[in-house]
């Protein structure tokens, strides 16, 4: 069942919700897009319209071959998300019940993304068996953990960290997002919540540091406005990719 | 069943967890305080030893009467919470079963305070049931809704709108916690995500903005230090009571 197209496949999970792991996994592809690799998402977060949202997508293609297609965004990152069948895709609805995992499974096993050097998955968030069983139906070559200052802890890191390895999954590293900003007036790089912990945890769990990003009024404001693409901080995209 | 020694009794909730509710109750507390006003804290968030470990408590003072007494922070603060009744309050324990419920009631009704001008409630977090049986079982004067902008939403407004409207409490605000920050180089006032979305909320939900908090390190730092009676950021604590 695997899918001969797709290079490497990161799953990118959080501790819990509202950290900004699909802020980061959009994010991640277009850094990725960036380097001129060709970058896709597969959206499992059933909990809100997020990725579609994100990047102002409006449905999917008309299919032209035997398969259906992923949209593309306006940098040309193909996108798959069950809010894509709706008629408006950022609308939040409740996906529930049984079928909900075999389409999720499908969006990898049976549609057409083309040659994609990096196919990013926006897990469900937190670390119960709803992102558990993504990765066990899909093959997941690394995952990448999201987490705020304030929120991460040496029990988040221990939980991803028991998940990975219960998947023979390597946990790639932190992504520590939310953790400082720059004076707009005068530019000094301010630390959010004190000194990050993310080191230590490096020595403590084998989980490296990833990236630590800044809050960007930037991002919040092309976040809300369904404009990912024009986001062009290249500084922060280069330590993401 | 009214305990007629305490005045005002002012609930603090949150949409979620994470947002600082434990620590802006502690706030509120000293800022009552610095206006030389009597004020306690109950401390009925059994998610963790938050309100203990803030102000470095050991346990409960030996009773001098026929009723157990609070214990007292440095600055005057009376505290009860379940984790004082262990060795180790700071630590965390998982309180679970019918029994909590009635343990926290007896905190307003067999416990004595002594002579309070106001007194807090540190809520369980969210709206579900936790919170709603808590101020069924004491009565409340009032209801603080503490958020964060990122998850400051109108879904959150209206759920403690109905939730108080049922229980006949007023809304006296919304808390906007972690909203902005000083810049510790150049003094510039920086907004986080953007303009604060409370100013609008009052308009739908009359749910006034009763006060907008900035990130500080020196909360960090004291909240993890357990040293709270410290904080002595007079403009803050001023908007606060
Ligand atoms: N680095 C950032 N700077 C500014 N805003 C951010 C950043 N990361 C996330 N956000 C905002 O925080 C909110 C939560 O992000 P989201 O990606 O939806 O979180 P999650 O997927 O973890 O629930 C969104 O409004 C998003 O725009
Ligand atoms: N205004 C603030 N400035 C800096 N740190 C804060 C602020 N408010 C809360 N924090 C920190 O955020 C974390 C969460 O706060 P807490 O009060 O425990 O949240 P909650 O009770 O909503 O779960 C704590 O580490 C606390 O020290
Ligand atoms: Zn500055």
């Amino acid at each position: 069942m695997a899918n001969e197209n797709i290079g490497r496949i990161v799953a990118v999970g959080s501790g819990k919700g509202g950290v900004g792991k699909s802020t980061v996994t959009a994010l991640l592809a277009l850094a990725a897009a960036r380097q001129g690799l060709k970058a896709g998402i597969l959206d499992a977060d059933i909990t809100g319209p997020s990725i579609p949202k994100l990047f102002g997508l409006e449905g999917l293609p008309a299919p032209t071959g035997d398969r259906p297609e992923p949209a593309v965004t306006k940098a040309g990152i193909r996108v798959m998300s069950i809010n894509l069948l709706l008629d408006d895709p950022t609308k939040p609805v409740v996906w529930r019940g049984p079928m909900v995992g075999s389409v999720i499974t499908q969006f990898y096993t049976d549609i057409d993304w083309g040659k994609l050097d990096y196919l990013f998955i926006d897990l469900p968030p937190g670390t119960s068996d709803a992102p558990l069983s993504v990765m066990q139906s899909i093959p997941v070559d690394g995952f990448l953990l999201v987490t705020s200052p304030q929120e991460l802890s040496v029990l988040v890191v221990e939980k991803a960290a028991a998940m990975t390895k219960m998947l023979e999954v390597p946990l790639l590293g932190l992504v520590e997002n939310m953790a400082w900003l720059k004076c707009p007036d005068c530019g000094k790089r301010i630390d959010l919540f004190g000194k990050s912990h993310a080191g230590t945890l490096e020595s403590s769990y084998g989980a490296p540091l990833w990236a630590t990003l800044p809050v960007e009024p930037e991002v919040t404001a092309l976040a809300d406005a369904g404009k990912m693409d024009r986001y062009a901080d290249h500084e922060v995209l280069d330590t993401l990719f």
